[in-house]
């Protein structure tokens, strides 16, 4: 039952900082094509404009999920990974990329989103495993929350 | 940090330079999409979150203003737990808790706390009720009803009766940590008290970071039962925290 747990607590760890660096990625990317809409269209839009989509919409409301920390593991290597993927592809130089510069930015955070989403999706099914096999033996009375408490 | 962001700090933090807070405010802005994401996503349904990305972005801006890179903290540490701040102060602000809810909250825990001190152990849904003047199912509605949102750690949801984040401190200190630490193990104490399905579900839910689901599937009832259970337990630690 412990080694259940750690397992799953190792996964949630690891869950945690690819949901983060996804979440980090899906921003920028909606970025870049906030700021390439702003350069092909000619259209002003303005600075809060452009945070906003980086922002993104208004998040939805009503999960069936326990409260998730928002304490994030900023050193860990993933997201180093990704800075240093946005560097290279000039992200925090966006305004002098011309267009092909755009879309090779916008191409390769999409696919290091893809990367991630993938590994999130894989991590889930591990996991929600894993809380199949907790539920199943709480239920059959294998487990007791005292061990918790 | 990137060449460029630690050039955009450096103008920004000696030179005042407006153009390079406006590249680091765009630069971290995802930040705010992670956290308004996660605490939305324990706010019952209804609530308008798109303020709440209004706040956060002042949260972050106050936090690029701040920011003292020199003290070796990365940014992303720093602004997270002030986006979340800013982010529930807002909610605060917009009182997202429905007057009636937080009467019905207020009159159930009052109840608890009563017949808790006349029987010396915790009371039943029946007694509930019955002091309350209400039948059973009604009282289950009204938990139902007061499921208010969990967006954090249960410490903080029980402790103030409202969602609320430790203000966040310029550097973290030593007794902020203690502080959450006394109150987690008060908590602890409080928990073991609570009768056996409380107990379970608030021990599945936060500590084995179960879903209502699947706590319904462990004690074979229905996932809003769960939740009314869940309500009870809440209310029935923050009658025992605050007494
Ligand atoms: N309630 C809930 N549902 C979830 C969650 N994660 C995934 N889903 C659901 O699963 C679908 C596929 O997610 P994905 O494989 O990560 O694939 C996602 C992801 O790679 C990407 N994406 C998601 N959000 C954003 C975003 O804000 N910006 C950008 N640029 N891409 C995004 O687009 C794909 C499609 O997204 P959707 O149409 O939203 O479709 C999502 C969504 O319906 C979650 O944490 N909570
Ligand atoms: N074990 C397990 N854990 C899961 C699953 N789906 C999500 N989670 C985790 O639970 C957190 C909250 O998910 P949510 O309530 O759907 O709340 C989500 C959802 O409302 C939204 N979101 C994230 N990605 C997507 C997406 O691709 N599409 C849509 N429509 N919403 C998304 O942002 C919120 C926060 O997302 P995150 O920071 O990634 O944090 C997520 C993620 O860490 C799952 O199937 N199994």
């Amino acid at each position: 039952l412990d080694q259940l747990r750690a397992e799953r607590d190792r996964l949630r760890h690891e869950e945690d900082a690819v949901s983060f660096v996804r979440r980090l990625a899906q921003g920028r990317i909606d970025l870049v094509e906030a700021v390439r809409h702003r350069k092909s269209s000619g259209e002003s839009t303005s600075v809060a404009d452009i945070i906003r989509s980086g922002v993104g919409p208004a998040p939805s409301t009503g999960s069936a999920r326990p409260p998730r920390d928002t304490d994030v593991a900023a050193d860990h290597p993933l997201v180093t990974e990704f800075d240093q993927l946005c560097d290279r592809l000039g992200f925090d130089e966006m305004s002098e990329l011309d267009v092909p510069g755009l879309d090779r930015l916008h191409d390769g955070l999409v696919a290091f989103e893809a990367v991630q989403s993938s590994r999130r999706r894989d991590l889930f099914e591990r996991i929600d495993a894993l809380t199949a096999e907790l539920v199943r033996r709480y239920r059959d009375g294998d487990a007791s929350v005292d061990s918790l408490l | 940090d990137t060449p460029a962001i630690h050039r955009a700090w450096q103008r920004w933090v000696d030179d005042k330079d407006s153009a390079s807070r406006e590249v680091l405010i765009v630069h971290y802005s995802p930040l705010v999409k992670f956290v308004a994401g996660r605490v939305a996503a324990g706010l019952p349904a209804g609530v308008d979150t798109g303020e709440l990305i209004g706040t956060g972005i002042f949260g972050l801006m106050d936090a690029v203003d701040r920011f003292d890179p020199s003290r070796g903290f990365k940014f992303e540490t720093f602004a997270v737990p002030r986006i979340k701040g800013a982010i529930l102060d807002g909610l605060r602000a917009i009182d997202w808790v429905p007057r009636t809810v937080r009467q019905r909250s207020r009159q159930i825990e009052q109840a608890v706390s009563e017949l808790g001190n006349e029987l010396k152990r915790a009371p039943s849904d029946e007694e509930i009720a019955g002091r309350l003047g209400i039948s059973e199912d009604e009282l289950h509605d009204w938990l139902s009803a007061v499921a208010v949102a969990n967006v954090g750690p249960l410490d903080h949801l029980v402790t103030d009766g409202e969602p609320r984040q430790l203000p966040p401190s310029t550097d973290a200190g030593p007794d902020r940590v203690l502080e959450d630490r006394e109150v987690r193990s008060v908590m602890r104490a409080e928990i073991r008290q609570l009768p056996d399905r409380e107990r379970t579900v608030v021990a599945l839910y936060y500590d084995e970071g179960m879903t209502l689901a699947e706590i319904g599937s462990v004690l074979g009832v229905t996932e809003s039962r769960v939740s009314q259970i869940h309500s009870k337990a809440v209310i029935m630690l923050r009658s025992r925290l605050t007494a």
